[in-house]
Parts: C-alpha cells; sequence; structure tokens
C-alpha cells in the first residue's frame, strides 16, 4: 500500500462520506471540489473559504459590510471557526440541492433571518434587514413607508399577533409565498459535474 | 409591485448577499 494509494483511499472515504450526509454523488461531491478551491484561493490560498472571498464571489468585491452575506457565512460555518470547511460548504449546498425538501430550505431562511438567534423573527430584526437591503440598492424610504411594509408583512404573517414571527408561522407564511425560497434552490446544483468538468482529472471513482 | 405592496420579506430576498447562484458564474 503505497503513500498515493492510501492517500487515495483516505480521500475517496472522505468523498463517500459527504455523498451519504448530502444528495450529491460522489463525483458531484468531486465536481463541488473544483468550485471549493476556485473560491477557496482566491484571496487567501489555504484552503478554507474566509467572508472575504465568499464577499468576494457573490458581490464582487471583498470590502465593505453586507448583513445578508455575514449572515450566510455564520450558516455555512457549522463549527463557527470563522472560515467554511470543505464538508461545511457541501452541507449547506445540499440545502440548496433542487430535491432538497421545502422544508429544509425554509428552516435555513428562517434562520437566516433570525438575526439574533431567539427563534423568533422579530418586527425590530425584519427592519434592520429592510434597511440593510435599501442601503445596498442605494435607495432611501421614509420611515412612515418602512412602517407600513412591515405592519402589512406582520399582518400577514404573525398569526398569533404577538409582533414576531414564530417558525410555524414563517412555515405557513412561505406556503402562502412560495417565491420567498426561490434563492434557495440552485438548479447548477443538479448538474454541477457538467458545470465543473475538470473534476474528472482528479476523481477517484468513476460513476 | 410597488414597495407599499411588497411585503419586506420580497424586498429582503433581492439581496445580492443572497444570491447563490452567482458563485456558478464563470
Amino acid at each position: 500500500c503505497s503513500p498515493e494509494s492510501q492517500k487515495g483511499l483516505r480521500r475517496y472515504g472522505e468523498l463517500s462520506r459527504l455523498a451519504s450526509e448530502t444528495r450529491f454523488s460522489i463525483n458531484e461531491v468531486e465536481a463541488l471540489y473544483e468550485l471549493f478551491k476556485k473560491l477557496s484561493s482566491s484571496i487567501i490560498d489555504d484552503g478554507l473559504i474566509h467572508k472575504e472571498e465568499l464577499q468576494l464571489a457573490l458581490l464582487r468585491s471583498p470590502y465593505g459590510e453586507n448583513l445578508f452575506l455575514d449572515r450566510v457565512f455564520d450558516l455555512f460555518d457549522e463549527k463557527r471557526n470563522g472560515v467554511i470547511e470543505f464538508d461545511e460548504f457541501v452541507h449547506a449546498l445540499s440545502i440548496f440541492h433542487p430535491h432538497a425538501p421545502m422544508e429544509e430550505k425554509s428552516d435555513f431562511v428562517f434562520k437566516l433571518y433570525d438575526l439574533t438567534q431567539t427563534g423568533f423573527i422579530e418586527r425590530e430584526e425584519v427592519k434592520q434587514m429592510v434597511i440593510a437591503i435599501l442601503m445596498e440598492s442605494d435607495m432611501w424610504l421614509p420611515d412612515n413607508l418602512l412602517e407600513a411594509i412591515l405592519d402589512k408583512t406582520f399582518a400577514d404573517a404573525d398569526a398569533d399577533k404577538d409582533g414576531r414571527i414564530s417558525k410555524e408561522e414563517w412555515k405557513v407564511f412561505v406556503r402562502k409565498h412560495p417565491s420567498l425560497l426561490k434563492n434557495m434552490t440552485l438548479p447548477y446544483l443538479k448538474d454541477i459535474t457538467t458545470v465543473f468538468p475538470s473534476f474528472v482529472f482528479n476523481t477517484e471513482v468513476e460513476d | 409591485a410597488s414597495p407599499v405592496t411588497m411585503n419586506a420579506f420580497e424586498l429582503i430576498s433581492k439581496s445580492r448577499g443572497l444570491n447563490l447562484a452567482t458563485l456558478f458564474e464563470k
């Protein structure tokens, strides 16, 4: 057993574990590794995705603040150690798979919007997010209009009228407005081996 | 839709920070 073949076996074990934990096949996990390599070497080539690298990929600039990018990063970073490792990347993207259940997608978005992680989406949090999206788009709304948007949203989503949206209320709300989960499905993930065909040069298995 | 008829989450979901499809663009 040469060191090279031992390394290959270890890698195969890792790939097969990730495939069993997610909706991806081994070849698809390998194709995702091509994407991961690209993202994790864009600023610091250390095999980890730093927040600035995710920001560069999504916003085309590593500088500046973006509340939503921070939240996405935090949810990908399962171990909460400030970087996204490959297994965390594959786990999170699995939720964006077209075959992932809506319930999983809905839970992910709920956690994303529950900024202070209280188990509820509070009105103040929604206000903060609306202000953030307005700033991102260089838009401004007078406070009365902003409050009107919040009133309308909570009249629709906050069934028990306690000023916050519970996970159950959120589930009902997204069922009424499925477009709110549109971002949570990435059709590319169904054809990831075609999007990153170069994985075949490093593959451990031939499907 | 105008902002008044739009619910807050529709607005929020337009953030570029939430559009992960960008990761796959070459």
